[in-house]
């Protein structure tokens, strides 16, 4: 129906807006533009969807342009735009971290500890800053070869294992 | 709450009866390359009803059940089982825990299971749409994957925002 | 040694002059995301001569020059050079120095320079291919390209191995 | 020419078979393979080229089920076994360390700086040991937004300014 999706359209872009500038820091009178078009708003059930992302200082232009990192966290702000609409009970993400510089992991987890209050997250990575913004970790590991095995770990285990497998 | 545990037997790398336990929050995977920590978010979407061997990072459906190791001989079949805490009903069935199961067989045969009784591939997916679960694609990012929302095509990202109609 | 320098101008996120020394050895290009580090990586590609404005991420080749920010206006054209070490004669020209340079122009007007001498894009090609430096793809990756070879098509992979030959 | 390519491609699969128990640390009697395939040998010079990677200990499977990270050292190790054989003057690598864990960077570094001896190597990173490897370090920021700026750095004004931006 016409304005089901219409409301959706309105209330995720709402929230794109938003999350685009909490994830690249725009502050007040310094903000970034994020924003969903409808490519065919006459024709809102077949049309396309577009998106304009333009991080703080910086000038509009076609997102193919921006960085990986800048990528990832337009994805990331689109995503959980889209969560905040329509909650999964859980969700599983799979190295989300990955492109991203320190300073924005660890906007990253900060977002994920707030949606973390509602609903499940499971997220595998590399990196320290997220295994500390989880509240329980798993380690996965093969002592034999091609078979994995699964213990619960803390944090300083991890360090251990890092440490002697370099 | 509402994901308890995953239970993963045969499927990928995990030949051994594997159960993981999954508290509320957020819970990390971690682990060197190649240990298996994908293999477990497959297996998720497995078992949620996934039917594209390709987008699971097989060739054939049957690439998923443990192939063996140097050492030890390949497996007959996979299996793996998640169960739901339920006492909110977010399943309209009358069990505090709800534990859907997906078997694979190499000769192709496979079956579907609820609370351990078999059932149709359809009462699967029906129950996962009616809970909120559904198809949610947007709920299970791959790696790797999360910049294709940026660069897919305008009818792609129209889904994504019909999905969460 | 055989890089000696990077002198960019109006590139992408680059609009005041910037030249970058190239050492031997392994050289590290750190930074925040969205800083400009893949940019250098495109500015090398270009001067060399790439013709395809996606594969730099733009749109169409104009996207390359300098787009203004908040505070600053747009410029009117880039221009990147790239200077290499020719004491062993890895070019077959009389110089110490070679310097191969690329401009274009808002208006589309683009030109190639030799040692700061208008030349053709053709006779930059012909000296880089006789140098061995000349249209060789693995020898700049790009960034989260390099899964690509194990997942492309073997046509593709075939390509590598010409190239080499 | 069909022996030209013939050579090349038996140079290359020498090399990659090398390598890749180098990168998986393939240990003597408890060695991966890695392998170059004509898909169709009778035709050399229009055949497409296939890839067997099996990593020590695990059978061998389409190299899609590869994990991320395998997926990258086994391309690497393809990379640089074209390299020894044709080597280029020099290389820039933007980012190839991001899917590794930290004993994989330590050994794709390990590499890097043995070919390093005969070409430069321009690498982009967010790894500290990447930028441990690295003779030269440049830093690329924005004070102003937008525009970006070069200085040469120490490694221990990256940890700072990481420290800071975090
Ligand atoms: N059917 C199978 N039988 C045995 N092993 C398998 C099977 N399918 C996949 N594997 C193995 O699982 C491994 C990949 O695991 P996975 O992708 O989970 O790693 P990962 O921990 O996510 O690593 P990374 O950090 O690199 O992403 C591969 O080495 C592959 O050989
Ligand atoms: N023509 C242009 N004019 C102005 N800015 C541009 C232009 N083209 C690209 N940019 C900017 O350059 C930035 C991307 O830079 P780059 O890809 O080099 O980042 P990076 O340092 O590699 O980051 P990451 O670590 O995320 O890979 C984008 O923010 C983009 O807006
Ligand atoms: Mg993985
Ligand atoms: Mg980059």
């Amino acid at each position: 129906t016409v304005r089901l999706f219409r409301e959706t359209f309105e209330a995720v872009n709402m929230n794109f807006g938003l999350l685009f500038n909490r994830l690249f820091s725009g502050r007040q009178g310094q903000e970034g533009t994020a924003e969903l078009i409808l490519l065919d708003p006459a024709n809102p059930l077949e049309s396309g969807v577009d998106i304009i992302a333009r991080p703080p200082g910086k000038k509009p232009q076609s997102i193919s342009l921006l960085s990986g990192g800048e990528k990832a966290m337009t994805a990331i702000a689109l995503l959980f735009s889209v969560f905040l609409v329509r909650p999964s009970p859980f969700a599983v993400l799979d190295e989300l971290d990955a492109p991203l510089d320190e300073a924005n992991v660890e906007r990253y987890t900060q977002i994920l500890k707030e949606f973390s209050q509602r609903s499940q997250f499971i997220v595998m990575t590399h990196n320290k800053r997220t295994m500390e913004a989880a509240e329980t970790l798993y380690g996965v590991s093969m002592p034999e070869k091609g078979v994995s095995r699964i213990l619960g770990v803390q944090l300083t285990d991890v360090d251990t294992v890092a440490e002697a497998a370099g | 709450m509402v994901l308890k545990r995953i239970e993963i037997f045969g499927f990928k790398s995990f030949p051994d009866k594997t159960v993981v336990e999954f508290p509320s929050g957020i819970t990390g995977i971690v682990g060197p390359n190649g240990s298996g920590k994908s293999n477990i978010s497959d297996a998720i979407r497995w078992v949620l009803g996934e039917q594209s061997a390709k987008s699971l990072r097989g060739e054939k459906m049957e690439d998923v059940i443990f192939a063996g190791t140097a050492k030890r001989p390949p497996l007959g079949f996979a299996e793996v089982n998640l169960t739901f805490e339920n006492t909110r009903r977010i399943f309209p069935l009358e069990f505090s825990e709800v534990s859907i199961g997906r078997r694979l067989y190499r000769s192709g045969e496979s079956s579907y299971l609820l609370n351990k009784q078999e059932c149709r591939l359809r009462d699967i997916q029906d129950l996962l749409m009616d809970s909120g679960i559904g198809k949610r694609t947007h709920a299970i990012i791959e790696q790797g994957k999360v910049e294709e929302i940026i660069t897919a095509k305008p009818e792609q990202r129209r889904l994504l925002i019909e999905e969460a109609a």
